[in-house]
């Protein structure tokens, strides 16, 4: 049984969710523009780690349940990274 | 904390706000309130002040709105964005998403703390990082008559303005040194040289106040606590000169330079401070050295240099024949006290890491201590 691989299995919704959500609160920092290709579904861990660590949670890089419910807290809207 | 790239910064200390729209969520007037009491916020611990301005440009311009609302970050209806606010780099304006269900109290997402906050980035601080801290980025719902002001955020906020002037060391004639101790105070209790500031009962426990510290004796416990003044009082966090609990209005009086603040826990009370002239004590009097109140006869003495004088609390003035000299009524007592505290019928005067105690009634003479017998050492 793939058990590792369905620890990581992220739903759809969830997944886009969290990548709505570190496009806000964890903007790249550089002003020039980003282009990325068209249906690439990767959250960078980079940022994912960030946030972990930011909130106390255990920086594993990966969209865990934790990191997800954390996500689905209401906050502030401003970034938390330099613009 | 943290500030955002640049650390920008009001300029102005005198900065206004308008409210330019209206969540249909609450009363307009308790909008106003909670508006008000999260500029109260930072204007305690900083020396900005915040004015309402009506029909006119203001610094500081407050809006709810949903979704799209011009500024191309779009609100994301219920639940998630709350609010978000600009720095003073862009304009300091703050938005609340109208999407969200507004409300005084704990039953949907209450203003107050979501004003404190985005008003936190208003004025230059960006999220912090520690749990707790009015600007951690998540919403964290406390009682909002219990809300007290994170260390962290009273950091933040002072690196970028400074303490408040006046409370403190601003505009305080009493002090002729501008320059305020930095030394950590006596951790030690035992220490035979401790001497207080002020002492007071406070809910059932005692107030031993010590330069920006405080002891807490709590009758129920063995260990005495200490806590830095600004965890309760942020405007005061330098240091106090008296103190004064009048149990039956659940109310400590605290005197600093010619000011007083009246506070119901760590609550300091709308409409203070104000000058203690207001109490009917001579201009001449420019500060308290040391206060305590009879809840017997709901007399309080007001101490200042070698006189005292009695104020009555029922009838809310100073009584007449009054200031005497201290000397002359408190015997073996010298010309100026640096604290007094009433107790079951006793009269404590500190006089540096000594104190004298008097029977309340008649002030016979009863014995010299240690200012730190209260701790069994």
């Amino acid at each position: 049984l793939p058990l590792t691989q369905e620890a990581d299995q992220v739903a759809e919704a969830d997944l886009n969710f969290a990548k709505k959500y570190i496009e806000n609160y964890y903007p790249d920092s550089t002003s020039t523009p980003v282009v990325r290709s068209k249906g690439s579904d990767d959250i960078p861990a980079d940022k994912i780690r960030l946030m972990q660590e930011r909130f106390g949670l255990k920086v594993t890089g990966r969209l865990d349940s934790n990191t997800l419910a954390l996500m689905r807290k209401p906050r502030c809207g401003v970034p938390d990274v330099a613009e | 904390y943290s500030t955002f790239p640049g650390d920008p910064t009001w300029k102005k200390r005198k900065l206004t706000y308008s409210v330019l729209n209206y969540t249909p969520d609450m009363d307009r007037a308790d909008v106003d309130v909670a508006i008000e009491g999260a500029w109260k916020v930072w204007s305690d611990v900083t020396p900005l002040t915040f004015t309402r301005v009506y029909g006119e440009p203001a610094d500081i311009e407050i809006s709810f709105a949903a979704r799209s609302h011009g500024d191309y970050i779009p609100f994301d209806g219920p639940g998630g964005q709350l609010a978000h606010a600009f720095s003073p780099a862009f304009g300091g304006n703050a938005h609340f998403d109208e999407d969200e269900s507004w409300v005084r109290d704990l039953t949907g997402v209450n203003l107050f703390l979501v004003a404190a906050h985005e008003f936190g980035h208003s004025l230059g601080l960006r999220h912090s990082r520690v749990w707790g801290a009015l600007m951690f980025p998540t919403y964290q719902a406390m009682d909002p008559q219990n809300f007290r002001l994170h260390p962290d955020d009273i950091e933040g906020i002072q690196s970028l303005y400074g303490p408040p002037e006046g409370g403190e060391d601003g505009d305080d004639s009493s002090s002729g040194n501008p320059e305020a101790p930095t030394e950590a105070p006596s951790t030690d209790l035992c220490d035979p040289r401790l001497a207080f500031d002020a002492v007071c009962s406070l809910r059932g426990e005692t107030m031993f106040f010590k330069d920006n510290f405080f002891w807490r004796k709590n009758p129920q416990r063995r260990d005495v606590e200490k806590d830095p003044i600004s965890a309760f009082w942020p405007a005061l966090s330098k240091g106090i000169d008296a103190a004064y609990e009048v149990k039956a209005d659940d109310t400590v009086f605290l005197f600093k330079g010619h000011k007083y603040w009246a506070t119901k826990g760590n609550i300091i009370q709308s409409g203070f401070p104000q000058n203690i002239h207001s109490l009917g004590l001579p201009r001449s009097v420019k500060s308290i050295d040391a206060a305590a109140h009879d809840s017997n006869s709901k007399k309080t003495y007001f101490f200042s240099g070698n006189s005292y004088w009695r104020y009555d609390e029922a009838q809310k003035s100073m009584e007449k024949g009054y200031p005497r000299k201290i000397a002359a009524d408190f015997h073996q007592v010298g010309a100026k006290v640096d604290a007094a505290f009433l107790n079951h019928g006793h009269f404590y005067l500190f006089i540096g890491s000594e104190q004298y105690e008097f029977d309340s009634r008649t002030k016979r003479f009863i014995g010299i201590k240690k200012s730190n017998s209260w701790f069994g050492c």
